[in-house]
């Protein structure tokens, strides 16, 4: 019968794009917001 | 190859790179990360590490192999977790890649992308080289894929960075990743594989090849990418039964076919041919992820819409597009000739037995016939057949899609072939239903012909099957299959609920009605 | 009708490298940059635990109902990634303003006393990141060119 691809950790109903947050291949959630690199303006990155 | 240390090169070369690592944890991080870039650069041409091919080939070679060897030392240290021992490796590799990205960066002038990119392929390339070596010859089934994957992954992230000079090569770049993963593909890599299908659907490398890069240019790329990924799992899903590791492989894969048809829709229609050519035939819910896509900007009309009129449908003229050079596997040319030739004259009727023989490669059971030439074919004619019709001014229908060459060809493979061939050409149309286009249109009335015309009920009942068994996994199911087996099991010119074979037993029967019931 | 097909033996000799491979997976880390302070590092725990992030909790909405103390944790702690950005998008949201000199978040208490192209000068909240705290500053004087 296949696999229930609605359980595979991918909001698939979603309206945005789901490439962004995709966690990998082997993941079953997405990437959270703390996980996704984002461009920053330089000042944000303090160390 | 192996590097030979003449005047201690390796030596320097290791001092050179200590330093690098401990300038960009301690200095790179401050305002002004080139100055001190530019000091260690001067550095490497006051050792002679940038005086010639030679010896920057060297050097790249000896600081992956560096790297590559912290990973196995880290990994192999009992005294901390695999998770400090990947974070200790990445503290080297992670420097290690801003060095090239930099160097990448900063090589030739501002714009010159030859001299970047040259120096980019030439480090993916020793990359490479080492890896198969380090698979095939040192560490076999030990061998490691986390420090490789992360040297890939992290200089594909550096050279994607927000600046002008990079944007301005970044084509180059994508291109030079995906001959890189095209060269480290699962058949030449088997180690490499898992590590693999997250470097191909890392979300920043999609976001690239797919949605950057202008006019779809990385779409074929990519295509060749998902190609080699499913030769490579192919006869693993050839059977029923998984392995593990195979399971998890196909699941990942499904994962990104799932959000490439959720983002990148059109992109599976366009490559959808390329792909069922390589998925082996039993693995029917992957095909029909791939064939489920259709245009975003598409609304498909609900396939249980009563008296739903198909030939009126808007898009149901327009031919889809294919990125497939399909007609180049129908091989050899004078079998293309002959072909052209009967579709052309519908004679001479010697053709059907070349047919045969092109079609038969082997006697082996299960792999008698030549698959991708069986779907080129099929599409081929089918094609042709459309341009005919219209030539006529009339549209795809049990009536127009009759007593033609094409049609001559069709049933000839109906009739002729043995299960296995019928399967595969049967397979090959029902390949084709897919969202609102012509080819949908047409193949799906040929299917319901041939089910009509034919006096055997043995493939009647086969072209049932080939229908079902891509309607009973679970979903998604492609549109066109799903109005040819309504139209099919609701129209009582086909005398469907007449035939043994619909009530064979309880369960096919009861699934018959509940498919029957939701149309009606 | 294909029937099984036994694998050949170059895909035999792959699967067992594959096999050897699949002990060590791929984790999603595996493929981000080291984060400075919040290292991904998954832990086992309790099942009754939520296991799953909140749906939704990567909008911007979700982030303007944290609270501020909270959006300050993630913005210090989480730099470079898509989280630092909606934190900052949403203290801005509260009037907060990102000091580009002192790297540090201000908001004005009252109507500055003094306004011009240059500067605004008055009293202001700002958040210290050093001793983690709000505090008043009175007097202040707010440069533009260092309003980020």
């Amino acid at each position: 019968m296949g696999q229930d691809l609605t359980a595979l950790g991918l909001n698939l109903n979603s309206s945005e794009n789901l490439y962004p947050s995709f966690g990998g291949p082997f993941a079953d959630a997405p990437a959270r917001p703390q996980d996704i690199d984002y461009n920053v303006p330089p000042e944000y990155v303090i160390n | 190859t192996d590097v030979v240390d003449t005047d201690g090169f390796a030596e320097k070369t290791e001092h050179l790179f200590r330093h690098w690592v401990y300038t960009y944890h301690n200095e790179m991080n401050g305002r002004d990360p080139v100055k001190y870039f530019g000091s260690f650069v001067n550095r490497m041409n006051f050792l002679g590490v940038l005086k010639g091919d030679e010896q920057l080939t060297k050097f790249f070679t000896i600081a992956t192999k560096m790297c590559i060897e912290a990973s196995y030392r880290n990994l192999a240290d009992t005294t901390i977790t695999q998770a400090i021992a990947k974070t200790k490796t990445y503290h080297w590799i992670d420097a290690y890649v801003r060095l090239i990205a930099l160097l990448v960066r900063h090589s030739g002038d501002g714009s010159n992308s030859n001299t970047k990119l040259n120096l980019l392929n030439k480090v993916l390339g020793i990359v490479v080289g080492i890896l198969l070596q380090d698979q095939e010859q040192l560490h076999g089934a030990n061998f490691q894929q986390f420090g490789y994957q992360r040297i890939f992954i992290m200089l594909f992230l550096e050279l994607s960075a927000h600046d002008a000079i990079l944007e301005n090569i970044s084509v180059g770049v994508v291109t030079a990743f995906c001959h890189t993963y095209h060269m480290l593909r699962p058949a030449n890599a088997p180690g490499f594989c898992y590590a693999w299908l997250e470097l191909i659907s890392n979300r920043v490398f999609l976001g690239r090849i797919l949605a950057m890069i202008p006019q779809q240019k990385g779409w074929f790329m990519y295509s060749q990418l998902l190609i080699d990924l499913f030769k490579y799992l192919a006869p693993f899903l050839r059977n029923a039964e998984l392995a593990k590791p195979v399971t998890v492989l196909y699941k990942g894969t499904l994962r990104v076919l799932l959000v490439l048809l959720h983002d990148f829709p059109e992109f599976l229609c366009d490559y959808h041919f390329g792909f069922c050519d390589v998925i082996p035939p039993n693995c029917i819910q992957m095909r029909n992820l791939i064939l489920s896509a259709y245009p975003r900007n598409m609304r498909l009309p609900d396939p249980f819409t009563p008296n739903l009129k198909v030939s009126t449908l808007a898009d149901i003229t327009t031919p889809p597009r294919i990125c497939t050079n399909y007609t180049a596997a129908i091989q050899p040319a004078s079998f293309k000739k002959d072909l052209d030739s009967y579709l052309k004259q519908r004679a001479p009727v010697t053709f059907f037995a070349e047919l045969k023989r092109n079609l038969q490669i082997s006697n082996e059971p299960g792999s008698r016939y030549n698959i991708p030439l069986m779907n080129a074919l099929v599409l081929y004619v089918g094609t042709q057949a459309i341009a005919h019709i219209r030539l006529k001014n009339q549209v795809p229908s049990k009536q127009t899609v009759a007593s033609s060459a094409h049609m001559d060809i069709f049933q000839n493979l109906a009739v002729d072939s043995d299960n296995e061939g019928r399967y595969l050409f049967l397979n090959a149309i029902a390949n084709q239903l897919r969202y609102p286009n012509s080819h949908t249109h047409y193949f799906s009335c040929t299917l319901l012909y041939l089910f009509h015309e034919t006096n055997s009920e043995a493939i009647q009942e086969q072209i049932t099957r080939v229908l079902l068994e891509r309607l009973i996994v679970n979903r998604p199911h492609p549109w066109g299959l799903l109005i040819t087996f309504i139209e099919l099991i609701k129209n009582p010119e086909y005398e469907f609920w007449k035939h043994d074979f619909v009530h064979c037993a309880p369960e096919i029967e009861k699934l018959f009605e509940s498919v029957a019931r939701s149309c009606m | 009708p294909l029937g099984q097909l036994t694998l050949q033996k170059e895909h035999q000799i792959q699967f067992q490298l594959m096999e050897a491979t699949f002990y060590h997976m791929p984790q999603p880390c595996d493929s981000e940059r080291l984060r400075n302070y919040l290292q991904r590092q998954p832990v086992q725990t309790p099942p009754h635990y939520p296991q799953q992030q909140l749906p939704h909790s990567d909008t911007f909405e979700f982030f303007q109902r944290l609270s501020t103390e909270t959006l300050f944790f993630i913005f210090y702690y989480m730099e470079g990634t898509k989280a630092q950005y909606l934190a900052a998008k949403a203290l801005k949201k509260q009037s907060w303003r990102f000091h580009t000199k002192y790297m540090m978040w201000f908001q004005r208490h009252e109507e500055p006393k003094i306004i011009n192209e240059e500067y605004e000068q008055g009293t202001y909240i700002y958040f210290d990141y050093e001793k983690w705290g709000q505090r008043k500053k009175e007097g202040f004087t707010f440069e533009y060119k260092y309003l980020e």
